[in-house]
């Protein structure tokens, strides 16, 4: 489903060179539940990013579902995107001016479903992380750990069959943080959703079926979890 | 130091009126290390605006270092609040289109400090988080880990008595969390700054020698922290 080889991502910053990822050779079938650990800037986000089809590498090739990433147009590339990947950022990314419900409907817009399913699912999704009596406020009318709920609701809402969170329980409290990894290991086990999730916490990271490290850009480990 | 007596925050939403604090009695002396835990939702931002003199209550009064906060004028509180106060926020608010050089030196605008002495202590705050080769990067050029090592530089520079950090290892591994929460013990101990932090996590709150606990707004146990 996921397949990366040889994928690598440099910046240049005056006349140094920063390479995020070095020479990352990964690949993920559906099904799979991967947790990613490593230190601060290692190259986590950048690898999610690339994954979730919102960077393109510097170096290496990156197969989604079958299609070369790199061949596709911009509109078909969004089109694939929406349809497969629902992505809980590391800053959360909702829109300033509208409402939770609102940023949870918004990825429903280029389903082609009609307003009332897509605020009857977006209610839905915010109910099921606890948010459901919180529809109507405003980012900055909710505390950091419901603006993260809003923004994994926002990832379940379409179905995708893959979802990307990139440290989802960073700002919500021990008991929160265990109903979101329970909500995602019940939609890997009773859909068939491929998660993966970015973690610096080892409790979270058991949720997961297989373990991947990474340390200044590179994979340095990939192996199974045992219970 | 710092003197909260029934402290109440209340947002009305259309019909219905959210209590994101309820009557909160709090005093903390100068040198003391608080830990503040709690559920998501459960009003512990809401207190550290309170605190930080970034939002003011429904009801009661709050302190600051002998003065009535609610007396005074905008100008005296914001010079105030930006002589006693660092504040790591919970959502970074870093200036995107600055340096991480520059929005460590924002807060030393105020203080009278020459250009080369402001940019001489911004780089020695980086250095002490470990960012002293990430200063002219944007913060869209630097993983959500560094961002929140930038936000914690730019709340140590000025040296200020009182440090308030609403989950400052929230989007840092293990390793990075440890090094930070050193930090505030060494700021603890050898400068007597008082320091309270927001955080989920229980190894975290362990650096402190005090746990303030919250549910629903309420503070609902203040007990010592015993090693
Ligand atoms: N401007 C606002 N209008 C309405 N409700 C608000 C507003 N700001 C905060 N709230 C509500 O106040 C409550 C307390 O929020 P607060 O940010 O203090 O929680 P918190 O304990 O910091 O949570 P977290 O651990 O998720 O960061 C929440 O239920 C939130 O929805
Ligand atoms: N646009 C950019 N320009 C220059 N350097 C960048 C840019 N974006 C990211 N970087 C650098 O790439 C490295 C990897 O960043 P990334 O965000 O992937 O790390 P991460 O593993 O997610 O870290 P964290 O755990 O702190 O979120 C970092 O050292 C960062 O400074
Ligand atoms: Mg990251
Ligand atoms: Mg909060």
């Amino acid at each position: 489903l996921i397949s990366l080889t040889g994928v690598s991502k440099e910046y240049e910053m005056g006349d140094s060179r920063i390479r995020a990822l070095d020479s990352v050779s990964l690949a993920i079938a559906q099904g799979d539940f991967v947790s990613v650990m490593g230190p601060s800037g290692s190259g986590k986000s950048t690898l999610m990013n690339i994954i979730g089809c919102l960077d393109t590498p510097s170096a290496g090739s990156y197969r989604l579902d079958g299609h070369d990433v790199s061949r596709l147009g911009r509109d078909e590339l969004a089109r694939i995107r929406n349809r497969t990947i629902g992505f809980v950022f590391q800053g959360f990314n909702l829109l300033a001016r509208t409402s939770a419900l609102e940023n949870v409907a918004l990825p429903m817009l280029y389903s082609g479903a009609r307003a009332e399913e897509r605020y009857a699912r977006a209610r839905e999704a915010l109910a099921t992380v606890g948010l459901a009596e919180r529809a109507h406020h405003h980012p900055n009318q909710l505390s950091g750990g419901q603006q993260q709920r809003v923004t994994i609701a926002r990832a379940i809402v379409n179905r995708a069959p893959v979802i990307l969170a990139d440290e989802p329980t960073g700002n919500l409290d021990t008991a929160t943080g265990i109903e979101i990894m329970n909500l995602f290991v019940r939609l890997n086990r009773e859909a068939g959703i491929t998660i993966i999730v970015v973690t610096h916490e080892h409790e979270i990271a058991q949720y997961g079926r297989r373990l991947i490290m990474f340390r200044d850009g590179r994979m340095v480990k990939d192996e199974e979890i045992t219970p």
